[in-house]
């Protein structure tokens, strides 16, 4: 463990804290992209299988079990509970286009071709998308709540701390997984324009506005 | 690329 890793997960846990305490505070999903939160509780369902088969740590499992806890309780929120407030109208995005290929990706770039090991690259790939969804409702609606875009800021600084813990373990631990630093760094880059409008916008007060 | 990495990262 290092630094790097250790904010990128407090970053992501602190996003999903964000996005679970505004739906249900609000008791509304607003702008909310349902699409993308189906997206990552794939993410973390397929990625996490080893969660009773392979113990790491006591950290490992906890951030594990809370991360698929909050993902579908999220996704709870949004289809059942609060599912009048579910903006299907902007929540548009086709997701097969971005199942189908991460699918095929995974079948042909992987480490090994076992079935763990193919779901594992599986949901590096598709999460590493799996925001596409929602800043395409952004960019739809034109504008995001600010809860929404700090939800956002945590959710894109995770993974980019993610390839600051993977710059040191490379030279630290000579360890490095081009699979994981490939979606890694696409993950990262698909936030830039966000994080320009968060960074010269929200945090001067203003509305964050996408250019629709 | 990784040898067996016990795939630590979260």
């Amino acid at each position: 463990m290092n630094i790097f890793r250790l904010l990128g997960d407090v970053s992501h846990l602190l996003a999903i804290i964000i996005l679970l305490l505004k739906i249900w505070k609000t008791r509304s999903c607003a702008g909310i992209s349902g699409k993308s939160q189906l997206l990552f509780a794939l993410t973390y369902t397929t990625r996490y299988l080893d969660l009773v088969t392979n113990f790491v740590s006591v950290y490992n499992t906890f951030m594990k079990v809370v991360f698929l806890a909050a993902s579908y309780a999220t996704i709870w929120l949004i289809y059942m509970k609060f599912r009048a407030t579910y903006d299907q109208n902007h929540d548009t995005f086709r997701i097969e286009f971005l199942l189908l290929p991460v699918t095929i990706l995974s079948l042909v770039a992987n480490h090994e071709f076992t079935l763990i090991e193919i779901l594992w690259t599986w949901s590096i790939y598709l999460e590493a998308v799996a925001i596409l969804p929602q800043l395409f409702m952004v960019s739809k609606t034109g504008e995001a709540e600010s809860i929404t875009s700090h939800y956002l800021f945590a959710l894109g600084s995770y993974r980019g701390l993610y390839i600051l813990n993977w710059i040191y373990r490379y030279y630290m631990e000579s360890y490095y997984d081009l699979i994981a630093i490939f979606a890694g760094i696409l993950q990262t880059v698909l936030y830039c324009d966000f994080f320009y409008l968060y960074i010269t916008k929200v945090l001067r007060g203003q509305r964050l506005q996408l250019p629709a | 690329p990784a040898e067996e990495d016990p795939k630590d990262e979260l």
